[in-house]
């Protein structure tokens, strides 16, 4: 564990927690995609079945259950408790053209073929596109809250974090998964665009407006 | 060994 790492997974608790509370404070999903929240609990699912074959650390296992249990919260806080807020009109991303086009990469690039290592490896690029049906929105709708900005760029810090963190890794330990540093570089260039945004107009404004 | 150790992150 090195600091970039920690801190990646800090700015990760951090984004997952403020988009809970965001909904749970205001009773309300406007401007949130539940596709990607669906679409992130899946990454969660699929990467942490290894939580029912292998203990690695009680922070590992802590944080993977609390990862875990968030997403399905929210998804569940978005389709069910708060339906009724739910912006069906505008989260239009159709996510099946993310999902099997990342399945059979997990199958075609992988490092090793067995249905733990598919499943982690479809989780990795997964995950590097789940955010796509929330900046496509939040592009239809024009803006976004304050705090669901605040939610996307913790959630957009935390894999640069782990950017660093496998840098780290490469000149101290050697260790290098390209899997996961390619698929987190694609993640990190696609929440680029909106750090511009967050950066330049996140003062001042109540709402960033993308222009669409 | 690449992958013997990936699993540790989250």
């Amino acid at each position: 564990m090195n600091i970039f790492r920690l801190t990646g997974d800090l700015s990760h608790l951090a984004a997952i927690i403020i988009l809970l509370l965001k909904i749970w404070k205001t009773r309300s999903c406007a401007g949130i995609s539940g596709k990607s929240q669906i679409l992130f609990a899946l990454v969660f699912t699929s990467r942490y079945l290894d939580l029912l074959t292998s203990f690695i650390s009680l922070y590992n296992t802590t944080m993977k259950v609390i990862y875990i249990g968030c997403a399905y919260a929210t998804v569940y806080l978005i389709y069910a408790k708060f339906k009724a807020t739910y912006d069906g009109n505008h989260d239009t991303f159709r996510v099946e053209f993310l999902v099997v086009p990342v399945g059979g990469l997990a199958f075609l690039v992988n490092h090793d073929f067995s249905p733990l290592e598919i499943l982690w490896t479809f989780s990795i690029y997964l995950e590097s596109v789940a955010i796509l049906p929330q900046l496509f929105m939040i592009s239809k709708t024009g803006e976004a809250e304050t705090i669901t900005t605040h939610y996307l760029f913790f959630l957009g810090l935390y894999r640069a974090l782990y950017l660093i963190n496998w840098i780290w890794r490469f000149y101290f330990e050697g260790f290098f998964d390209m899997i996961a540093i390619v698929a987190g570089v694609v993640q990190t260039i696609l929440y680029c665009d909106f750090f511009y945004l967050y950066v330049t107009k996140g003062e001042g404004r109540s709402q960033l407006s993308i222009p669409t | 060994e690449t992958d013997s150790k990936h699993k540790d992150e989250l």
